[in-house]
């Protein structure tokens, strides 16, 4: 592939670019090359930090949610129980009156 | 962490990859 | 900074690198750049996908809770009225027998 596909002009790189131009535009892809290199490097790592992260949350959620269904379950026993107290007393106060 | 601090960061965070995504470079 | 910064001999670079020399490593630096460059955007746009992620985790999370909070409210209210209701009724069945 030639240059071209990089944006040079193939005039430009091989025969008129003087030694000046090549050297200025060597360090300044290869600087550009560090940079980016670094970036990346940055991206990744915030990236896995962040997935750690959410991991972490989805295992709090879920012990969470566990929690949220016993508190439910006690809730409905609870209510059957009250609601089966409730209707025995007034069994028991409709016997005693007859 | 607290709500707040997390918000925070967490804008930080996308400033910095929105940042990453709106650059350009590799053009000679 | 030299080129010698990034690992070009200066020599090579400015006098002694024939013209195909300088043509392949200008190709080589800017393929390396195109590709990392592309990975840099790959690590922000994952970067991004996984934080959307995880906000929308917290959000759920919260919700959670505060459906949690409120099942939690109700379990003591309930407890206290059935713990209220079986303390009459003994008053009352003693009440009776005396």
């Amino acid at each position: 592939m030639s240059v071209e596909g990089h944006g040079y002009p193939e005039s430009k790189v091989v025969s008129e670019a003087g030694p000046e131009w090549l050297r200025t535009e060597m360090e300044r892809l290869s600087r550009e090359l560090s940079e980016t290199t670094h970036e990346k490097m940055q991206a990744a790592e915030y990236g896995l930090a962040v997935l750690e992260e959410k991991q972490q949350l989805k295992q709090q959620y879920d012990e969470l949610e566990a929690e949220y269904e016993t508190a439910r379950r006690e809730l409905d026993q609870l209510r059957e129980a009250f609601g089966q107290a409730y209707s025995n007393h007034k069994k028991v106060a409709a016997d005693g009156e007859s | 962490p607290s709500m707040k601090a997390g918000t925070t960061s967490e804008g930080v965070l996308a400033n910095f990859f929105n940042s990453l995504l709106s650059k350009k470079t590799g053009s000679p």
